[in-house]
């Protein structure tokens, strides 16, 4: 999986 | 970003707007749950931990500061404006917010998409905000009287969840793999806990008299 999730929703 | 995500969006900064302008202009919190407010103030410094490190656009990072800023402001006003403060009712706003903390930070320990320290914290943002609203909840019980602010806020801060499960809905069928369960049941668990709310406050705005919910 990815190094860091990235959350784009707030 | 798709229609629904942005409508509740907009209700969410509409939710805050109508309580920050409520304690500001009335300078009162009569009727508000403090331990709600600092909930909220938790949820969002835990969630949006990726602020500085993570761009993702313009409006996010704008959006972030709004609610970080209108969070903590409110928990200000409610705990140190000289005015405001008189109007917090501390006998009734009882509801012990710390039972709700631990369960969600150690729940976020357990069920999370990665054992980071930034993704353990965002699980919890998310466990912590489908509760967040209890206390609110359970004072307006409690008083039983709710001004149109009040309501109209507690309103808002359940539509927007609303919107967000048709978001969610959307990405997934638009986005291939995009699938996100513990937003998903988070989301959907704190709208639920709106539900009787909503009945009682749709039932007010039709007949037109004052929102009381059962004791």
């Amino acid at each position: 999986g990815q190094a860091v999730i990235q959350h784009d929703e707030l | 970003m798709n229609i629904f995500r942005f409508a509740g969006d907009m209700t969410h900064l509409a939710s805050v707007l109508v309580l920050l302008l409520k304690i500001h202009t009335i300078k009162s919190c009569a009727g508000v749950s403090l331990k709600t407010q600092e909930l909220y103030a938790i949820v969002f410094a835990t969630r949006y931990l990726d602020i500085f490190t993570d761009f993702i656009s313009l409006y996010n990072t704008f959006m972030k500061l709004v609610f970080l800023g209108s969070s903590f402001s409110i928990v200000w006003y409610m705990r140190s404006h000289k005015i405001v403060r008189r109007s917090y009712d501390k006998d009734q706003d009882t509801f012990r917010h710390y039972f709700l903390i631990v369960p969600c930070l150690l729940l976020a320990m357990i069920i999370n998409e990665k054992f980071t320290f930034r993704e353990v914290l965002w699980t919890f943002s998310l466990f912590l905000e489908a509760v967040a609203i209890l206390p609110q909840l359970v004072l307006l019980q409690r008083t039983r009287n709710i001004d149109n602010l009040t309501g109209q806020y507690i309103f808002l801060l359940g539509a927007y969840r609303a919107f967000y499960i048709f978001n969610w809905i959307y990405r997934y069928f638009t986005e291939p793999h995009y699938v996100h369960w513990i937003p998903w049941i988070a989301g959907l668990l704190q709208t639920l806990l709106y539900g009787d709310f909503f009945y009682y406050y749709f039932h007010s705005w039709k007949n037109n008299k004052k929102l009381q919910l059962p004791a």
